[in-house]
């Protein structure tokens, strides 16, 4: 009891600094909403001219990510003024591979000048909400990845129960299929599906007393393990 | 019956992995 959270929606971060903004700065995040992505950002005027005109548009990125609106920034922006915005995200867009994978590319318009920044996208954000699989597809699929698509990572430092663990996890569309215990030792086999259709395998392995938990990810596509384990830490370390 | 046979599956996936 009051170990169990919503979906993990990480702090802002500044992505536009003013100095490189020309007075405006750029703080967000993304999150998820009833199967929605969202950008949150906050916009502050640090200038000495108001601000109008706002228009958002980003580089190809891995996953497709594409603004499913205008970007709707309450206006003009008065000097020392901020506000909020939030930007539903689709899938649509076109894709290009980017390193990192999570990697995007934004451009910011306003009556100013246009601005360029980065940011990762949280794999979380990605997870959809259908990434339950199938007990006998999961077994199959499971057998039939070989040994060398396998990765295994420690995720240190984790003080929840194998029950709080999944519970967190699924908060964030990570879902448990199945739980066994052998030998005291709790073992969780979970799946996600990523909103390009990637699924991702995994087995946690809890041992008792032990606060390092064994992470062991299994996919068609490798390429995410690094960003699905990062997802793991993440969660369960807020 | 399906369902006790996927559970003795996961069971065995556990045991193996505990013990390789």
């Amino acid at each position: 009891i009051g170990n169990v959270t919503p979906f993990y929606t990480p702090a802002k971060q500044v992505w536009l600094p003013a100095a490189r903004g020309k007075g405006l700065e750029i703080s967000g995040t993304f999150t998820r909403r009833n199967g929605q992505i969202y950008m949150e950002m906050t916009f502050s005027n640090k200038a000495m001219q108001a601000m109008t005109s706002f228009a958002i548009q980003f580089n190809k990125n891995s996953f497709g990510l594409s603004p499913a609106q205008s970007l709707q920034v309450q206006g003009p922006l008065q000097p020392n003024g901020s506000v909020d915005s939030s930007l539903p995200i689709n899938t649509k867009g076109p894709v290009q591979k980017m390193e990192p994978l999570t990697n995007l590319q934004v451009a910011i318009k306003n009556n100013v000048d246009v601005f360029y920044f980065s940011c990762l996208v949280p794999l979380h954000v990605l997870c959809m909400e259908d990434g339950m699989m199938d007990k006998r597809v999961f077994l199959a699929t499971w057998k039939d990845i070989p040994a060398q698509n396998e990765v295994q990572y420690t995720i240190e430092n984790v003080n929840y129960t194998a029950d709080q663990v999944s519970s967190k996890l699924q908060n964030n569309n990570i879902f448990t299929i199945a739980k066994r215990n052998v030998e005291g030792q709790d073992m969780l086999y979970q799946s996600l599906k990523l909103t390009n259709g990637i699924w991702v395998l995994a087995e946690l392995k809890i041992q008792p007393g032990n606060i390092n938990l064994i992470l062991s990810l299994k996919s068609r596509a490798m390429e995410v393990a690094s960003g699905v384990h990062q997802t793991f830490e993440l969660i369960l370390h807020n | 019956d399906g369902d006790v046979d996927l559970d003795d599956s996961f069971s065995r996936l556990a045991e193996s992995r505990t013990h390789p």
